[in-house]
């Protein structure tokens, strides 16, 4: 009973991941990149024509569990790549020449205790800690300045960033398969809520990235693209000046990595509805999330 | 989360900031949706948190007293999962 305009429970993602890489071999195929801590499989969806693309965009969804916008959205453009590729010259032309890696849920854990017991639940459901405090926020857990500015090292706090970097489980499969293929990825993209916003680095730091005036001028037009749609304006800019600042955070470490496009996506909406962003609003605002992450994949394909 | 409330503030300076930073540790749980802790607070910025039921008469007293103004984002923050719930098993019949 899966559906792209309805927040969809773990079964229900979990059988659509399985489904549609089935249905569609030509352009799509699923790999394992590891366990969560409750052992689930995690799984990303590899999208696009060519099989050895050198270049490729990299997009996680659902680093915090309540955020479910952010699965959603993930959905929708795994939909729309394979729907619109063939009918859309645009879309052809990226899945053509470059791969998309999709991961549609990281913190799968977290994912469900928040479907099943807590609504507003945001971290893993790590115990690992002796705290009796359980989880670890996923975005304080990556080895970028980990656990130095706004980031705590109390279990029970909902930005602790856990024992060591990258402790978790959830967090080492995304940076194990990107690791093992940042020869390609040339952009990274992860999808949050709320407060509509587009980011990029630093978060740690006020320091401007090199390559500033690319990202802010990038960030700019997507927020341009996405106000086309449906006029909602999103604010952009480096992560620490626009909201606030944090480290061990994944677009911070993508981009220590040598991704030097990477940025954060804040989803609908500004606060009206917070983590409740009614099921009304899903297609809106994947439709015009869609329209920036084109934008920023023909960038990347044409100017690096 | 019956009767939960979720606030919204703006602290003007900097004694609303301390304010702001520390009622986390006076009225518990607390759960900060935006920014995601009290940690982040800074002048001027919209902070949006959940406050259970049993906590929202004093979480209220204590803006009062402090002359700080807020709104209340849900006033019953259960029913508005349950809206969504609701859709959900609709939808899935």
């Amino acid at each position: 009973k899966h559906s792209y305009t309805k927040y969809n429970n773990w079964p229900q993602i979990y059988s659509w991941i399985t489904r549609i890489a089935r249905k569609n071999p030509e352009l799509v195929s699923r790999i394992k990149i590891g366990n969560t801590f409750e052992n689930r499989p995690i799984y990303l969806l590899k999208i696009g024509k060519q099989r050895d693309a050198k270049k490729a965009i990299f997009v996680d969804c659902g680093i915090h569990a309540r955020e479910w916008i952010s699965p959603a959205f993930c959905q929708w453009f795994v939909k729309e790549a394979i729907r619109t590729y063939g009918k859309d010259s645009s879309m052809k032309n990226i899945l053509d020449n470059m791969n998309f890696y999709i991961v549609p849920l990281v913190n799968i854990d977290g994912y469900v205790w928040s479907w099943t017991q807590d609504r507003f639940w945001r971290k893993n459901r790590s115990n690992a800690s002796s705290n009796a405090c359980v989880g670890v926020d996923l975005n304080r857990n990556f080895d970028v300045l980990w656990g130095t500015v706004d980031a705590s090292k109390n279990p029970c706090e909902e930005v602790y960033c856990g024992s060591s970097p990258e402790s978790e489980p959830e967090t080492k499969a995304v940076t194990t398969f990107i690791h093992s293929h940042l020869s390609s990825i040339k952009a990274y993209l992860t999808i949050h809520s709320y407060s509509q916003m587009v980011l990029f680095p630093y978060g740690y730091t006020y320091d401007k990235v090199p390559n500033y005036n690319t990202l802010n001028g990038l960030a700019k037009g997507a927020a341009k693209a996405i106000a086309s749609l449906y006029g909602k304006k999103y604010k952009y800019g480096a992560s620490a000046s626009t909201i606030y600042p944090s480290s061990g955070c994944s677009d911070d470490w993508a981009y220590e990595q040598g991704i030097k496009y990477s940025f954060t996506f804040e989803l609908r909406d500004k606060g009206k509805y917070g983590f409740l962003l009614p099921e009304s609003e899903i297609k809106e605002t994947c439709q015009e999330i869609m329209l920036a992450v084109k934008f920023l994949a023909n960038y990347i394909l044409n100017q690096t | 989360f019956d009767s939960a409330k979720v606030f919204r503030v703006k602290p003007q300076n900097e004694k609303q900031v301390n304010f702001m930073r520390n009622l986390a540790t006076v009225i518990q749980p607390i759960d900060f949706w935006y920014p995601d802790s009290a940690l982040q607070i800074v002048n001027q910025m919209e902070v949006d948190f959940l406050v259970s039921a049993d906590q929202t008469e004093n979480v209220e007293a204590l803006l009062k007293d402090n002359n700080i103004h807020y709104e209340i984002l849900f006033q019953n923050l259960q029913e508005d999962i349950d809206k969504q719930l609701d859709n959900k098993r609709n939808s899935t019949c």
